[in-house]
């Protein structure tokens, strides 16, 4: 048997809802430690990695490893019918082929619950090594999708370029071009509200912003985001999931014909 | 600028 139960079930609806643009079904693997997911899109261009680890739920059980296929267009419509404060219990019963979600008001006044079907999916795993990336650049999460949303009204691509003083993102197309930089922050009330910048090596890779607004969908979960990078290297984005894990998406980079 | 694909740059396993 496998159940996962988190007091602020918002914030399993904010995963969700951060993988599902990129993925519409993918299979979660439960162990005793956490729920891992590794999953590409179609294309093969991006990839998203989530960890929730165990600790992080109100109760977790998991008696023996298992891998849940779900699709998530579902899940989420699933989620969408839970309070804002409402519990949420994740259940696989032995030999069933459905994972069940309750969801608990508040004050107890209200319980409802919903079953999916498990579907069985093939997946491909890639092998990602740990990096030592020549740049870190974390940065309020909002931002960032700011930035994002706004270069995709100028072009398909855009360009980071990070130095240590700053990072510059910048698009062209059809109708013009713009590019807006950020200084590393001197003095700011609020760790938020930063952006830093750790540099080895400066860095300039362009990306497909289609993605990166994809990757965005999951900017409600966390304050600021975390982007590595190095030449000739994928990008690495990532949200945290509060203290219990996080969200890395990998976009492979435009290179020169 | 052409787009890689992320098989370009990790292995499946």
């Amino acid at each position: 048997m496998f159940e996962a139960r988190l007091a602020q079930g918002s914030i399993f609806a904010k995963v969700i809802e951060g993988l599902r643009e990129l993925v519409t079904e993918a299979t979660w693997e439960c162990s005793g430690n956490g729920i891992t997911l590794q999953a590409m899109d179609s294309s093969h261009v991006a990839l998203v990695s989530l960890v929730l680890r165990s600790d992080g739920f109100e109760t977790y059980r998991c008696d023996r490893n298992m891998s849940l296929g779900i699709s998530l267009t579902s899940m989420s419509k699933v989620l969408k019918m839970m309070g804002k404060d409402d519990t949420l219990t994740i259940r696989v019963n032995d030999d069933s082929d459905a994972i069940v979600l309750s969801m608990e008001s508040q004050n107890q006044e209200e319980f409802a619950e919903y079953e999916l079907r498990l579907m069985d999916l093939d997946s491909e795993h890639l092998g990602i090594p740990d990096t030592d990336y020549s740049c870190v650049v974390k940065m309020p999460s909002t931002k960032f999708s700011r930035i994002c949303r706004d270069m995709a009204i100028l072009g398909d691509s855009v360009t980071i370029c990070s130095t240590k003083d700053g990072v510059k993102f910048g698009a062209k197309g059809d109708v013009g071009q713009g590019s807006i930089r950020l200084n590393q922050s001197t003095n700011v009330d609020k760790e938020e509200d930063a952006v830093s910048i750790e540099l080895r090596e400066a860095v300039a890779l362009t990306f497909a912003v289609r993605y990166l607004n994809m990757f965005c969908k999951a900017a409600p979960l966390s304050n600021q985001v975390n982007l590595s990078m190095s030449e000739d290297t994928p990008l690495m984005c990532e949200f945290k999931v509060g203290d219990m894990g996080h969200i890395r998406f990998y976009l492979a980079p435009k290179i020169e014909d | 600028m052409i787009q890689s694909a992320l098989t370009d740059y990790y292995t499946k396993r």
